[in-house]
Formats: C-alpha cells, structure tokens, sequence
C-alpha cells in the first residue's frame, strides 16, 4: 500500500514506500512471520541532466543527453534498484513443515537510472 | 493474482500456496533465528545470505519436518526394550539440487521434570537406519547409540552423517530410522521411556541452488 503522497512529491528518480501486506495478497494463512514487510518500489524521473545523486551508470547519461536532442526517438533512462536487502520468512510449506528461508533481493534499499 | 501468484511462489520455492491442515507449533530454535535477523540494523550488517550462523554451517532454509513413523512390535526384546519406533520423514519438500549441511533428530518426552530409569538401571538408545516400512537394514551398524542415566524433556543428536552433505538426488524423498530404547542394569522395573515418549522431530538446513550457483539474479 503506497501512501498518499504528503505535498508535491519528487520527481525525480528514489526509493518510495511501499509496504507489502501478506493478508492483503491472501497468504496469511501460511505465513507465520512476518506479517508483511516494507518493500519499497524505485519511482521518478531521469531527466537530463542527470543530477549527481542519481547513482547513474555512463549509458543513462548518454541516453539522457540523446532523449534530449530526440525526446521522440529516446526515452528517459529508466528507475530501478541499485541496491537491495533480503529478508527472512518464516512459512508452512506444502507439507505443513515448518520453513525458515533467507530471500535475497527483496527489500529496495537505493534506486539508480 | 493467479499465474503472477503461481510464478512468486515458484520463486519462493514452492510449487503450490501451502495451505496448512495441521500446522506444527514453531521451534524455538527457528523463531530465535528470524528474530535475531530482523533486528539486525540493515543492510550493513546483514548476515552472510548463504550461512545459518547460529549452527555455523553453510544455507539459506531450515526446515523442520515432523515424524510421520508408528510404533513398532517390540519384536524379540533385547534386554529390557522399552520402545521400538520408526521415524519417518518425509522430505520432498526439498528441492532438487539442494544440499543438506545439518541435520538434527530431536527427541522430546513428555515429563517435564527429569523422570530417570529406575534406580541403578541405565537407559540406552539406538537408532538405526531402516527401510520406509521400518525395517532395520540387516548388518548395518546403528547410526546411533547413547547410554542415559537421565531422561530429558528433550534430546538432540546430530544426525548430519544420515544424509552424508551430498545434494540429495531426485526421488530420495524420505528418510527412516527405527529408534529403540531399553533399560539394562538393575532388578526390572516398569519401562518409564515408553509412555514417556512425546514427539520426534528433523530440522535439516540446506544450502539452496541459488547460494550453490552464486548469486543469480531472477
């Protein structure tokens, strides 16, 4: 569930929040911890210039100075997680026995165009 | 969410959404470890993904299988055989690919104080690999034996030679032993392990393909 966005969000490209409910997906009834967990999601924009903090790679500055000779023919380098933390869930599995298993890559930490 | 679910959940490990009819009560052990996980600050300190620290071996699942065995006809009593059973586990709900790198039988009995064997009699117990139908393979050494003055609410053995750390091979689906106990020693007595036995139970960590092939990225 992502909150209403207090004032005029950003634009540009970072981490927003985004907590992920099990019972809201329906799987509360297998598993047993935790009851949900802040995922976050990477949103916003890559525009050019691209402003130091953006964590970006060489290609999206290029790709930003091509968009903006060519916004038509280019788009805008994309968001995405540079940076992601894993979390550990506790579950029933398909034979009622009790699993405790480390997930990698599931909590976004940085996001980078 | 249907075919988005079904994916997730294969990428969770699992082929269908669980849907338990008699969930076991949690383990202490692993409610100690997801805690201890969840309040670490991250993501600096985050543990190494691919180590169960807390038993220092290599893995990212640890599953706790419930004993599925029956208790078996004592058969041609040896000495003083208090209990014959066989524990069976079920475990194919482990991946293919996927190595075990600890393997842990507990025994847990129902008196919570210290309920020994009769005075100046010993307690011993033998675990022997056996066949699905509770067979003990003929010949073969016990996996197992212990001589116990004290019964405890809870015995753990290390069980990790069972499974020999090799990726378990498709189809190898399960694992059996016969446990007996007997007392021996002293005038004869009523067996008090037999009644007094509550539960068995495996908790088995893994090292999963994707720590064993790296870090693949879905």
């Amino acid at each position: 569930s992502a909150p209403s966005p207090a004032g005029t969000p950003s634009p540009l490209c970072k981490p927003r929040r985004l907590y992920i409910s099990f019972s809201d997906v329906g799987w509360e009834n297998w598993i047993i911890a935790p009851q949900g967990y802040l995922a976050n999601y990477c949103g916003g924009e890559c525009p050019f210039p691209l402003a130091a903090e953006l964590n970006s790679t060489n290609h999206a500055v290029l790709q930003t100075m091509v968009h903006s000779l060519d916004p038509q023919g280019t788009p805008q380098p994309c968001c995405v997680p540079v940076r992601l933390s894993p979390i550990s869930i506790l579950y029933y599995d398909n034979s009622d026995n009790v699993v405790l298993r480390h997930y990698e890559d599931m909590v976004v930490d940085e996001c980078g165009c | 969410l249907g075919p988005q679910e079904t994916s997730l959940l294969r990428s969770l490990g699992l082929s269908a959404k669980p849907s338990p009819r008699s969930p076991a009560p949690v383990p202490p052990v692993l409610w100690r470890i997801f805690h201890k996980r969840r309040t670490l600050p991250r993501p600096e300190a985050a543990p190494e993904p691919c180590r169960v620290e807390e038993f220092n071996v290599p893995g990212n699942i640890v599953r706790v299988f419930a004993d599925q065995g029956r208790f078996l006809p004592a058969g041609q009593p040896q000495g003083r055989l208090c209990l014959r059973k066989l524990l069976f586990f079920n475990l194919s709900a482990l991946e293919e690919g996927e190595r075990p790198t600890l393997a842990q039988l507990e025994l847990r009995f129902q008196h919570s104080s210290y309920h020994g064997p009769s005075p100046g009699r010993v307690l011993e117990l033998r675990l022997y690999r056996a066949s699905p139908r509770g067979l003990p393979q003929p010949g073969r050494a016990p996996l197992l034996e212990r001589s116990l003055v004290q019964l405890r609410k809870s015995l753990v053995f290390e069980l990790s030679a069972a499974l020999s750390g090799r990726a378990v091979p498709p189809g190898r689906d399960s694992l059996a032993l016969v446990l007996e106990m007997s007392e021996s020693g002293g005038p004869g007595g009523p067996c008090g392990s037999s009644d007094a036995f509550a539960a068995a139970s495996l908790l088995l960590v893994t090292l999963g393909r994707q720590c064993r092939a790296g870090r693949g990225r879905r």
